[in-house]
């Protein structure tokens, strides 16, 4: 029954295990943690390699000799004018600050996504389950269509952009500089298990900018009574110091760490619990408050506390939430690093609900369907719009300037290879 | 629940076959086949549907045949169980009849199945 006991398939199954296990991809020739391959944590999540079999040749590395020879930094700018004997990546990028996106979050930050048109049989044909291996080998997680590191056009034709697209936009320096470091059922406990496959170096690489966001499985777990495994607050207080610690002899000097506060998650059985399922669509015979229900008896309820009929509860993990989202603020407010400045912002979804309702939605079109959890992918879209402008009004400089050698870039590198 | 996830994944897949058999008004091996047919051949999908199919189809046939739902065929195939002192889970409204009575009719039912006996959490 177990198909990677057979010999044939032992290697490549155990490499496999390695990188989901690491969060590293799985194809890197070069172990520079940038991959050519998509999927199995590759250029899906992270900046593809423009080079695989040449480790010093990454996204976000400062340029080797100003690019003459090679595009080291994988930004596609690369090479001399001949007019003037300069090189580009000198003449298009010196002095405009180029900096990365890099994301440590949750399935949320990963965009944990099932369609749920795999569940609608009124809806479902051949080309129903094409996106089926490729969801699977990226832990049903699509973060190439995700608020802070998508690069893909969005699928549900909102307009609004991703944090990374922006940065992208403001300076075309900054192409290929995105990390989606999340992993479904992350919280502040155990991201010190996969926060080694971050990849900056404090020498040779440019700032980035760091978004914690681990906004739910601190509070979250599919336990009977959830309430004894939730995070406390001097729990958080000293596991965010270790990762702001890691943080701080990893970041190129110049960066910016940006704190997320948790989410007020009643929002979910209030605007949820009447409503069908898409297994209850058809014949009209299964709610969301009956899919809760089955999931928190089965224990593997991605958050009991919110997906409960128990308003107690409910209220209850929405107020240890709070306390975490306050010991963040704290953190951030009281503590100094000398490799980055650090900030925090509050997850506030209502103003995203108003903002959406304001466009004619109704809040349920704001979660994941299948899951009855996850903020969709027009959720996550408004999120980074409102991260944006939060950050354009109060902390601009966290943003870098606006390059004005884009449109040369585009002249002369067109697409800059892609992505 | 140690086999809360297979439990759920039975659910889910049985709920589907149903529902296909239903929109498309064929048998339930009509639906089966319908359902492997959309999946694409890589990373096996296709091939272990069809295993899948294999191994479970005929009971699920007969199981749905007498107008069992989802979480009884998941329950007699022991993809859900329900250990002592755990409670009765379930996604759709309870039948009618017993919950006890139901299943053991269900597993009189795929008791004469050529069918290997289930391993608990396949």
């Amino acid at each position: 029954s177990d198909i990677c006991s057979l010999p044939f398939l032992a290697k490549i199954c155990q490499k496999i295990k390695l990188s989901i296990k690491n969060s590293m991809p799985f194809k890197d020739v070069d172990s520079d943690k940038h991959s050519v391959f998509p999927t199995l944590r590759g250029y899906h999540w992270r900046g593809r390699d423009c080079n695989d079999s040449d480790k010093t040749a990454y996204p976000g590395r400062r340029p080797d000799n100003w690019d003459v020879h090679q595009d080291s930094n994988c930004n596609g700018i690369w090479g001399v004018d001949p007019k003037d004997g300069i090189p580009y990546e000198k003449k298009f990028c010196e002095g405009s600050q180029p900096r990365g996106i890099i994301l440590l979050g949750d399935s949320a930050g990963a965009h944990f996504h099932i369609p749920p048109n795999w569940l609608t049989a009124s809806q479902m044909s051949l080309h129903s389950f094409l996106n089926l291996p490729t969801a699977l080998t990226d832990e049903l997680d699509w973060p190439q269509f995700s608020g802070v590191t998508g690069f893909l056009d969005s699928t549900s034709g909102i307009e609004e952009k991703s944090i990374y697209l922006r940065l992208r936009k403001r300076n075309h320096c900054n192409h290929r500089d995105y990390q989606n470091i999340s992993r479904n059922g992350a919280s502040s406990q155990n991201l010190r298990k996969f926060i080694e496959s971050l990849s900056r170096n404090q020498a040779l690489d440019h700032p980035a900018i760091v978004i914690y966001a681990m906004i739910g499985n601190d509070v979250c777990n599919g336990k009977s009574d959830p309430v004894p495994q939730m995070t406390t607050p001097e729990q958080l207080y000293s596991r965010v110091m270790q990762t702001l610690h890691h943080l701080n002899s990893h970041l190129p000097n110049g960066s910016h760490v940006i704190l997320y506060g948790l989410p007020d998650g009643t929002f979910l059985w209030d605007n949820l619990h009447n409503r069908y399922h898409p297994l209850g669509q058809l014949n009209k015979d299964v709610t969301y408050a009956q899919f809760f229900s089955f999931l928190s008896c089965l224990q593997v309820s991605p958050c009991h506390g919110w997906m409960s009929s128990n308003k107690t509860l409910r209220t209850l993990t929405s107020e240890r939430a709070e306390q975490l989202s306050n010991t963040l603020k704290k953190i951030a407010t009281s503590e100094k690093f000398t490799n980055f400045h650090l900030f925090y912002m509050d997850f506030a979804f209502q103003e995203i609900i108003d903002e959406w309702q304001k466009r004619g939605g109704q809040p349920w079109q704001l979660i994941e369907p299948v899951d009855g959890f996850h903020p969709n992918e027009v959720a996550s879209l408004l999120l980074a719009d409102r991260f944006w402008k939060k950050l354009q009004l109060q902390q601009p400089q966290v943003l870098g300037k606006e390059n004005p050698f884009n449109p040369q870039i585009e002249k002369v590198f067109g697409d800059q290879g892609g992505h | 629940h140690p086999n809360g996830h297979s439990c759920l994944g039975c659910v889910a897949v049985v709920s589907v076959i149903e529902q296909l058999a239903q929109v498309h008004n064929t048998s339930i091996q009509g639906s089966m086949e319908r359902l492997c047919g959309y999946l694409p051949e890589k990373l096996f999908l296709k091939t272990t549907c069809d295993l899948v199919v294999h191994m479970f189809g005929s009971d699920i046939i007969k199981l749905l045949g007498a107008h069992m739902n989802a979480d009884v065929v998941c329950h007699v195939l022991d993809f859900c169980k329900q250990d002592p002192g755990q409670p009765q889970c379930h996604l759709y409204p309870l039948p009618k009849e017993a919950w006890k009575f139901t299943l053991e009719k269900g597993r009189q039912i795929v008791k004469k199945s050529s069918s290997l006996k289930y391993p608990r959490s396949s």
